[in-house]
Formats: C-alpha cells, structure tokens, sequence
C-alpha cells in the first residue's frame, strides 16, 4: 500500500471524529481505497467509512490488506503532523506496522512515524440497500446545535419527519424541548440549507449521547444528511470530496 | 422511552 493524502487533516479529523466511538479497527485497503466499519462497544451503532482512492494521489494498492490499528495510537501519531502536511501511507503485503510520512510542502521538514499493527477480528456486517422514508440534508453545524441542546434536557430525542418538516423533540425531568426544521433554500447562503426529501411520514426514538458524539464529525463537511425509515437504524452521513464519506448508524429505541 | 436496539438486529454477517 502507498496512498498519499494532500491533507492530513483529512485522516485527522475523521480518526479524531470516530475515536470516542470505536477503538480498535481494521483499515480494509484494496485497489478502491480504505474503508472501516467498527461498531461500538455497546452495538448500538456502527461507523462506516470510506476513503475513495480518488481521494488519495498516488494510490496503489496491489494485494488487499487490512491494517488493524488503535486508534488513540493513530491519533497520537497523527497530532505529530501540521495540518497542511501532505501524508503518506505505507505498507507491506503482510505488514508489522503501518509507515506515516509527514511532509511540509512549505519547509524541507519530513517526519516519519510507524505504528504497530494489531490482530482484529472483527465480524463485518452487510449494510443492506435501503431506500429511507425520509432524507434531511442539513448543515451540519446545526444539527450538532440541536442534540447539544437537546441534551441538556434529555437522554432521548425523536425525530419526526412529516411533510410539514422535521422535528426533533425531547423530555426529561426539567421538562420538555422541541426544533422544528422546514425545507428551506438560501440562494446566497446555500450551505444553510434544509433539504426534505419524504415519501413517507416518519417517527423514531434515538440515543442522544450517540448523535452528540457522531457530530465530532461536523468539521468535515458543511452539510449532514440524515436517513431514517420506520424501525431500522438511523443513517447520519458526513460527504467528503472524491465520493469519500462518513457513515454513523444508530439503532433506534423501540417500544411503546 | 423504548428500548434500546442492537446494530445486529437489522444488519447481518457477510
């Protein structure tokens, strides 16, 4: 494997935004790019993501490898590098370790870091195509605004997509809270936009610590794009460019 | 509030 990154803080900010999440996975690398799926602990939700190689120049990967990494030693790795440093990966056919190479492109500093591979085995799940009842794309920004809020009020939101919007509401002991997003187009500002896409009205109950902790992810894309269908898991997707992503699911509460 | 559900409750091995 050698994939090169323009940006490290591409590979940053998604480690830094999954690893309170998940601990120990496997970078699946093939000739499509690197891809991760990890569930929680708990199993309550799952991270999926994928790094395209057209996100990566060069990329070659000649024999499918996956790289079972910590991902607290990553990140502390990966703090090593400036923002702006173009990254380098690098691994053997039946590799040790995982090679990272930090360049400046502004000075003629080059640093050069390994890290220890792991044995993970991790059962990997099929994600079955599902055509959602509703889709919201929102920016991200605000979407982590309303579970932080929420929050503070309550263990629990349920999100309730209706022709008329989208509601997000929640109770605990101090009382009650709601937000009520409707489609909405800013022509001049359109990374405000709140896109509704229904072809069935939808309810569902989720865990707020989980959403809280998937909008790690919101500095890596303007817009979040939520997907719930009756009784199966939420779907909250961050874009990255290249066709890129990353992926959250959140099993719902049900019951009642 | 409902309980609380499992991801391998909707998403299988492969």
């Amino acid at each position: 494997l050698e994939a090169r990154l323009e940006q490290a803080n591409l590979l940053k900010k998604v480690v830094d935004a999954i690893k309170d999440l998940v601990q120990d996975c496997n970078f699946d690398c093939n000739d499509s790019g690197i891809a991760l799926q990890a569930m929680d602990n708990s199993h309550v939700a799952l991270v999926s993501m994928m790094l395209k190689a057209e996100s990566f120049s060069p990329f070659r990967c000649d024999r499918n490898i996956a790289l079972g990494i910590n991902l607290s030693s990553l990140m502390k790795v990966l703090r090593c590098a400036q923002n702006e440093d173009i990254l380098t990966l690098k691994a053997d056919d039946a590799p040790d370790v995982v090679n990272l190479v930090f360049e400046s492109s502004e000075s003629d500093r080059l640093s050069e870091y390994d890290i220890k591979l792991m044995d993970i085995d991790q059962e990997h799940l099929g994600i079955p195509e599902t055509e959602y009842s509703a889709t919201i794309s929102m920016p991200a920004a605000e979407f982590q605004r309303i579970c932080r809020d929420l929050i503070a009020l309550s263990e629990s939101v349920a999100i309730e997509a209706t022709k008329e919007g989208v509601k997000f509401s929640c109770s605990g002991d101090i009382g009650n809270g709601a937000v009520t997003l409707r489609s909405h187009t800013n022509v001049e500002k359109p990374e405000l936009n709140v896109d509704i896409a229904l072809s069935e009205p939808v309810a569902l109950t989720f865990s707020l610590k989980y959403l809280v902790n998937f909008c790690k992810a919101s500095g890596l894309s303007g817009t979040v794009k939520l997907c719930l269908s009756s009784e199966v898991p939420l779907l909250v997707e961050y874009t990255l460019a290249s066709n890129s992503y990353l992926r959250f699911y959140l099993a719902p509460k049900i019951g009642d | 509030e409902g309980t609380q559900a499992n991801i391998t409750q909707f998403f299988g091995g492969s």
